[in-house]
Formats: C-alpha cells, structure tokens, sequence
C-alpha cells in the first residue's frame, strides 16, 4: 500500500469520526442528509460484498466492516433523530440510484466465460457502487448550498470526504505508473467524485475558512 | 499486471 491510498483511507476514516462526533456530542443531526448517508451505506453493502469470498488482507476486512457498521449506525441516528430538519433534504435520490443502476448493468467488469452467475452479479453490484459513490454526496452538497448556519463540523466531514477522493487520485497516478493497476471505471468515476467535491472547497474556503477568528 | 487487476481498495 502506497502513502496516497494511506492518507486518503484514513481521512475517509477521520470523516466517519468527525460525523459521528457530531451527531453524538451536539444530539442533532441538523444540516446532515439522510439520503445522502443511506447512499453510503447502500454504497458500502453492494461494494463490500466480497467480504464473503474474497480476503485481501486485515487491514480491508477490518476497515470494511467499519465501514458498513458506520454507516449502519449513523443512518439509524439520523433517521431516527426526532430534531432532524429534514426540510430541506430535497434530493429526488432516483434520478442518482436508477441511472448507477443502469449503467451498472452495461459499464461494468464482469467475465460471463468465468466465474458463475453470483460472482458476476457482484461485478455488476461492484460497479454500481463505485457510479453511486461518485455522485451520493450530491444530497449533502444541496442541503449546504440551503441551510445558513451549517456547523463547522459538517463542513470538516464533507472536507474530509475530499481529502479522501483526491489522494486516492494521486494513488491511481502512482499504481498506474509502478504496479500497472488500472481500474477504468473506478478512475473515471473517481474523477468525477473528486470534481463534484470542487463545488464543495469553493463553498468551505468561502464559509469555514474564511470566517475563521483570526 | 495490467488487466483484471483484483480489487484490493476500498
């Protein structure tokens, strides 16, 4: 494992923390979409599948259960947050999952020479997660762009998400470039994750950092 | 090591 695809998994890990820390410590999960962390967890189980037949190593089993864990857990909080202003959780999510799924069934890695039908299936599964990742945060992104007073804390986990897609960018660049590893439709998804969190440091530099006290 | 390379990411 090189540094970038490190730095970018633990970021991905700080921003479950940060998320966590702020539905727990301020008791409201005001300015935080439900739709978009049940995309995430939609996004984890369909991807995560190959916990059941395929071991890497430790380190992704372990990261892999917390993932799904996570996510479990902050979407129960979240939904059953009775302080949850959901107002302004206006996302129409369909026009995100139908046309992943589609694209999923036609765009994907699957070998139907090899391998039975199930694992192609998680192929297909595989493939819709990674087009759903790229655009699930689009929720999160309208309901800043709506809401006044977004906590910091909200903004340092949409940062943190951010971190997260644009070093595994630069891990892509360094395993092309020394292992060969190239996964098309990852990085091209990839690409368009990282460029949606653009919107996103333009708004925090805007209403983070520069509000900063100095 | 170029095609079908496993997915060892997260």
């Amino acid at each position: 494992m090189n540094i970038f695809r490190f730095v970018g998994d633990m970021s991905h890990l700080a921003s479950f923390f940060l998320l966590l820390a702020k539905l727990i410590y301020t008791k409201s999960s005001t300015g935080v979409s439900l739709k978009t962390q049940a995309l995430y967890l939609t996004v984890f189980v369909c991807r995560y599948l190959d916990l059941l037949v395929a071991f890497v190593s430790w380190y992704n089993e372990l990261m892999k259960i917390f993932f799904i864990a996570a996510s479990a857990y902050i979407v129960y909080v979240v939904a059953t947050s009775t302080r949850n202003s959901n107002a302004s959780d206006t996302y129409r999510v369909e026009f995100l999952v139908i046309p992943a799924l589609v694209l999923a069934c036609f765009v994907n890695e699957t070998h139907w020479s090899k391998g039975g039908w199930s694992l192609n299936v998680m192929e297909i599964l595989w493939a819709f997660s990674i087009y759903l990742e790229a655009v699930a945060v689009l929720p999160q992104l309208k309901m800043l762009h709506q809401l006044e007073d977004t906590t910091n804390i909200t903004m340092h986990y949409m940062a943190s998400l951010g971190i997260y897609r644009a070093f595994y960018l630069l891990n892509w660049v360094y395993r092309l470039y020394y292992e060969g590893y190239w996964h098309p439709i990852a990085v091209v998804a990839g690409i368009v994750q990282t460029l949606l969190y653009a919107d996103f440091f333009i708004l925090y530099y805007q209403s983070v950092l520069l509000r900063l006290p100095s | 090591a170029s095609k079908a390379a496993a997915k060892d990411e997260l």
